[in-house]
Parts: C-alpha cells; structure tokens; sequence
C-alpha cells in the first residue's frame, strides 16, 4: 500500500521561485491532502515538483526543481515543496534508469555531450519527455548495468560510465546507524519503506516533527529508538517494520562519538561509562548480557558502542538519562538518576554576602557563560529594572546586580532570546553562612487553590 | 508510590517523552506552569519538541478519548538556582480548569511546614505489588530537620525537609520524581515539598527526604512573572 508520496522529498515550509517566471502552473483546487497533489504530478512526465498549500488545501504543479537554472528556495508560511526523487537525489537506485539528476562529466571527468548533438559521437538517441535525455546530463536509456552514462566531448572516448553512487553506497552507518542520513528507502526483504508523516499502513508514535533530530525525513531508513540499525514501517501491510541492508563503515570507533564520562553525565548521558549499577532507589541492575529476570534485546554484541558491559548504567537507546533493566521482576527499567549530572556551570569569579544586594562588582555574565544584556537596553529582554527606575541597585553597563532583593544572589537579563534571566557566575563568600530559616512558622495567607475532592473509590467508577 | 492507594491529586501531571511514556511527575503551580525536578531533564537548554505534560486522568495509560484528559507540549524549560534541583516547565498553552485539574497553592516564602503537618504523596510510579497503573497517594506527616537529621547524621540540607519514617514500606520510588509534597494548611492543599532522587525508596524506618519548595518561591513567582 505505497502512498504516491513515496516518489517525492519533502522540503517543508519552502517555496521554490523560479527568477525568468512569474507565475508556474495555475493553483489546483484538491479537496484531499498532499497524496491527491503527488497522484496528479506523478502521472505527468512535465510535471517534476509541486507546492502544496496547507491553508487552501490546493497545490501548484511545477515543471522544474531546485536544481533547474535561474530557480531558489525560499521560506514560505504556508507551503511544502516536494520534488520528485528522481530529480533531486544526487545517487542512484538500482541500475539508475530513472535517475533525472544535473552529474554532466564521466568518472574520467569528461564532459558529456549534450544529448541531442550528434558531435563528436553520432549515435541514435531521441531527448523525448519519456526518456528523460535532458542538456548533457547523465542518463541510461539503455539500462546498463554500470549505471548513469553518457557519450563524452573528446572524440577519443565515445562514452563513458559517470560513477555515481548507488544510494546503498553513498553513505554508511556507524555503530548503530543512528546518524545515518542517507537515502535507502527500502529494507533488506526489498520491500519499499512507509513514510514516517504518514500513518497508514502502519500507524506509529515518530512523528517527524516530533523528533526533529532524528531527521525523519520522507520514506528513508532512520534509526529513532536506538535499534541496532536503521529500519523503516515498509508499505506491506502484512509486516509492519524491518531493517535495511546498510554498509557499515568499517571500524566501531564513531569519529564525533560524544565526550564519555565517568562520575556525572552530561545530557540524557549517552556518553556516560561509569560503572554505577543500581537504580536511583539502589536496586541493583540486571546483567546486560542476561535475558533474566527481563527479556531484551539490547544485547552487548550488538550495541560495539554503547559499551553494555556487566550491570551498568548505560543509555543505549537516546532516553531520557543512564537506565538498566532491574533484578527486581516486577519492575523491569528504571533510571539511574544517583549519578550526578555533570555541572553545565561555568567558574566562578568573584563572591558576593548576603543575599548580594550590595554586590558592586564587574562580573557580567550567567553561571551558564551567557553574556548578560546591558540594563539599559531594551532587546532581548524588555527589563523591569532599569537604571532608572532602580537607582539605588547602581545597574551599570551589563553588570551582576540584584535590584530586586532575589534570595539567590545576583542575576542579569540575559543576550539569549530563550532565557529571559539567569543568576550569574558568582558565589556566596565563604565568610558569610546563609541565615537560618528553620525559625517558628508564620501566619499562612493562601489565594483561591488548593482544593480538590477525596472520594477516590467514586470517582474511579465514573471514570471507567 | 509504595503503600499508598488509587487517589485523586488533580494538580498532580504526568510528564511524557517523545514516545508518549511517563517519566517523571510535576505540579501544576499556575495555568501554564508545572514545577518539577531538575534530574528528569536532560539539559535546560535542550529543545523539548515532543515532550508533553499529561492532566486530568488518574491512569497511567489512559484512551486517548477519555474525559477530562489534556495532553499539552512543553514549550520550554527555566532551570532553577544552582542548588534547588528544581526545573519549571512552560507550556504551550493553559490547562483549562476543572474538578480534575486544578492548581496547588504555593507556600509563603522561606516557610517551614511545622512538625506533625499532614501531608501526602502521589505519582504513576513504582507501586511495588499495587497497581501503578492508577494515580496513587500516600500519607505522611513532616519532622523537623532537627530530628530528620537524627537518622541521616547530618546530610539534611536548609532546602531540603523531611517525613515521619513509617515502619511498613510507604514512600515514592522509581517514575514519581518531580511529584508533590501537598500538605494540608488552613483547609488549603500547599505545595511544600517536590519528591526528587533518594538512594533509597519507601524504606521502613527511615525518614524521606524532599525539596523545600518555600526556599525557591521567590524564584518561582520571579520565573512566571518575566
């Protein structure tokens, strides 16, 4: 049950402008979605691309690609740009009969002849819209085995192989594949590989644009949940996944492998290689290579680099922090959250007492090493405090202050967009313990929260 | 939550990776604010496309069309002072307010629930022999750190406050951090403490630690209102 779509890449929120034309094809009203689009495109041989309009529901037929002259992409609200494969794919499926892409020189280097010259080499082809002879490019109208050719420009060489990859070949995996990029678009079985936006045949939870690092791209093969190697929904209704056939590139060793670390992680701790080896609550971790008292199928030898040896805390498969499946069967995962996270703080270069309301001191940025905005300026962050409207807090330049009396020292607006304030790189000098707050409680004065019903036996029944 | 009961804790969420699974818990502090631990993220500047907060359901798993569930995206994470272990998470939108959500009030700042206050528990997690497939709630009554400190010689922090140590196992574990401490104030449910790490769970004998939320206030309201 392949889906039209399968023939396309998607380039979303893109348009494709072509500069010597206004205007391409006329919008075309379509009541269903982009397969509609892509089922009008793929039965016409002029029509290489198409925009789709999510607001309008309708599409545009292109008849050129981002690769055709005088054309660039731009950002666009409101639409996707899907190009036929064939068209913008740089290697090439089986024997590259259909490969329409702009390789022009053989694997010597030569350039190619244009197609419908008939010099230097006569010869008995025909450029027609079916056969896809376009300018000089590489073609193989005949089927040959080796691939993409063409007849060259030196009178020497009639014609000659142009070299391009197959998509097998053009790239390779590492360890588990959990980088790879390629464009392998079906599994080891030959069966066609489902796209990942879409939900039939097979329904599933990686959305693509839900996992924007996993590059969910199209149909091709991915790795988002730390398999052992690439695998894709394929378009058989009767399988739902499968693995692809990928080369592996040679040694286990991944050239830009994050930094390991032995006694915190960092991130979600892909990199960790301690050897803690109980869960947060101390109960102790199953041995990887053992299938008992939790079956598994992260198994050592086939995870060369996640380093799953013994018991350990490891993160094989991108979650959320270093995990082991648990001794205890009743319980079968549980994280590691008793290693320490590696600190994401940057040194500290001066202290302050208190609570740092009198701290006059030159430091300007955040304990992350984010500069801080001046208080005097308005963009990223709009302040509240001013060095007007707070004169005695002495907000200078883009200093530490606290004019707001914050019980945990210092703090500036901050130069990144995404953080509107931060406590800065700055701590408490050690002659200055904090002062107790283990005092008698005060009086508790509470606004409208904190309420809620506790019949729970009742209210499960209404539920189920 | 170990030895507790199905219960009912509506500001209570659950926070859910890209693959739909509960991870953590998180209080619901404001419309668009859940207050939870630091240690279920992984960093406080890594994007958070995909995950979500879960509301309005006492199930772990609850059918997507179940009444009352509202499942919104985290649009972004603010990290706490250096030494509270505490992350707020924004969310795309507000929660809409009903019997089954609800916000917890927040305690004044610097206060220090009394000795003997009740309080409880609640979470998705390890339920050890119960189901954790509901939301379950234990109850449990605060000791002075003075005395908390009895058993943990010392190790207790200002931040930091604890519980009656109950001789049957009764306490959170594995998947209920980042959940509430509630405890019952002038008729009112306060967020004091929030369940973080512990080397040990629900251990008989053996007083719990939290996180004093009181400390952080100032920072919480500082957070929500820039």
């Amino acid at each position: 049950q392949r889906s039209p779509l399968n023939d396309f890449q998607v380039l979303r929120g893109t348009e494709l402008q072509h500069l010597l034309h206004e205007v391409a094809g006329s919008w075309q009203k379509v009541v269903g979605d982009a397969e509609e689009c892509a089922k009008h495109c793929g039965a016409r041989l002029d029509c290489r691309a198409f925009h789709y309009n999510m607001s309008s529901l309708s599409c545009q037929l292109l008849p050129w690609t981002q690769h055709s002259p005088h054309t660039r992409l731009r950002r666009s609200a409101s639409c996707d740009l899907f190009q036929k494969k064939d068209y913008v794919r740089t290697c090439i499926m089986d024997n590259g009969v259909r490969y329409r892409g702009i390789v022009a020189k053989t694997v010597d280097g030569l350039l190619c002849q244009s197609w419908n010259h008939k010099f230097p080499n006569d010869h008995k082809y025909k450029p027609t819209l079916r056969n896809g002879l376009e300018e000089n490019f590489c073609r193989n109208p005949d089927g040959d085995l080796g691939g993409p050719w063409c007849y060259t420009t030196d009178p020497t060489v009639r014609f000659q192989s142009c070299g391009i990859k197959s998509c097998r070949e053009a790239a390779c995996i590492w360890c588990n594949g959990e980088d790879y990029r390629g464009s392998v678009d079906h599994t080891e079985s030959g069966r066609e590989c489902q796209r990942w936006d879409l939900q039939h045949p097979h329904v599933h939870p990686f959305e693509p644009d839900k996992f924007l690092d996993k590059d969910l791209d199209d149909n091709y093969c991915r790795n988002p949940d730390g398999s052992e190697r690439p695998w894709c929904y394929t378009t058989d209704p009767k399988l739902e996944r499968e693995f692809c056939n990928l080369p592996r590139c040679g040694s286990e060793v991944q050239p830009h492998q994050e930094a390991t670390t032995f006694h915190c992680f960092r991130g979600k701790g892909e990199g960790y290689r301690g050897t803690a080896n109980t869960t947060t609550a101390g109960v102790p971790c199953q041995r990887w290579e053992a299938q008992s008292p939790h079956q598994h199928r992260f198994l050592p030898e086939k995870y060369a680099c996640k380093d799953l040896r013994e018991n350990f805390c490891r993160n094989p498969d991108g979650s959320e922090a270093p995990w082991c499946f648990t001794t205890r069967p009743g319980m079968r995962v549980a994280f590691c959250y008793q290693i320490p996270r590696c600190t994401e703080e940057v040194g500290t270069e001066d202290c302050y007492n208190g609570s740092g309301e009198q701290y006059r001191g030159s430091v300007n940025k955040t304990r992350k090493g984010v500069p801080c905005q001046h208080w005097s300026a308005e963009t990223p962050h709009k302040p509240q405090f001013t060095p007007t409207s707070a004169p005695y807090a002495q907000l200078k330049e883009n200093f530490c202050r606290n004019p707001d009396g914050d019980s945990h020292g210092p703090w500036c607006y901050t130069t990144d967009p995404g953080t509107s304030f931060d406590y800065c790189a700055l701590r408490r000098c050690n002659d200055d313990p904090p002062v107790s707050i283990l005092d008698p409680p005060d009086q508790v004065e509470f606004e409208k929260c904190g309420k809620k019903l506790d019949r729970p036996h009742q209210w499960l029944s209404k539920l189920r | 939550i170990v030895g507790g009961h199905p219960g009912n804790s509506p500001w209570t969420v659950s926070l859910r990776n890209r693959q739909g699974q509960h991870f953590c818990s998180g209080s619901l502090v404001k419309e668009q604010w859940v207050l939870t631990a630091r240690q279920c993220f992984p960093s406080c500047h890594a994007p958070l496309t995909g995950y979500e907060v879960w509301l309005g359901t006492m199930f772990q798993n609850p059918q997507p069309e179940e009444p009352g569930l509202q499942q919104i995206p985290v649009a972004k994470i603010v990290c706490g002072p250096s030494d509270s272990q505490l992350v707020l998470l924004k969310l795309e939108r507000p929660v809409t307010l009903n019997l089954r959500v609800a916000l917890i009030c927040l305690p004044p700042e610097r206060y220090v629930v009394p000795p003997a206050t009740m309080c409880e528990i609640t979470g998705w997690g390890e339920a050890r022999g119960l189901s954790h497939r509901v939301l379950n709630v234990a109850s449990l009554n605060v000791i002075s750190n003075q005395e908390c400190n009895i058993k943990h010689r010392g190790r207790v922090r200002e931040n930091e406050m604890c519980t009656r140590a109950l001789m049957v196992p009764v306490g959170a574990c594995e998947g209920d951090y980042g959940g509430p401490l509630a405890c019952f104030t002038h008729d009112c449910w306060v967020l004091e403490g929030i369940i973080i790490p512990n080397r040990v769970c629900a251990r008989p004998g053996w007083p719990a630690i939290f996180l004093r939320v009181s400390v952080f206030v100032d920072w919480i309201h500082k957070v929500i209102q820039l």
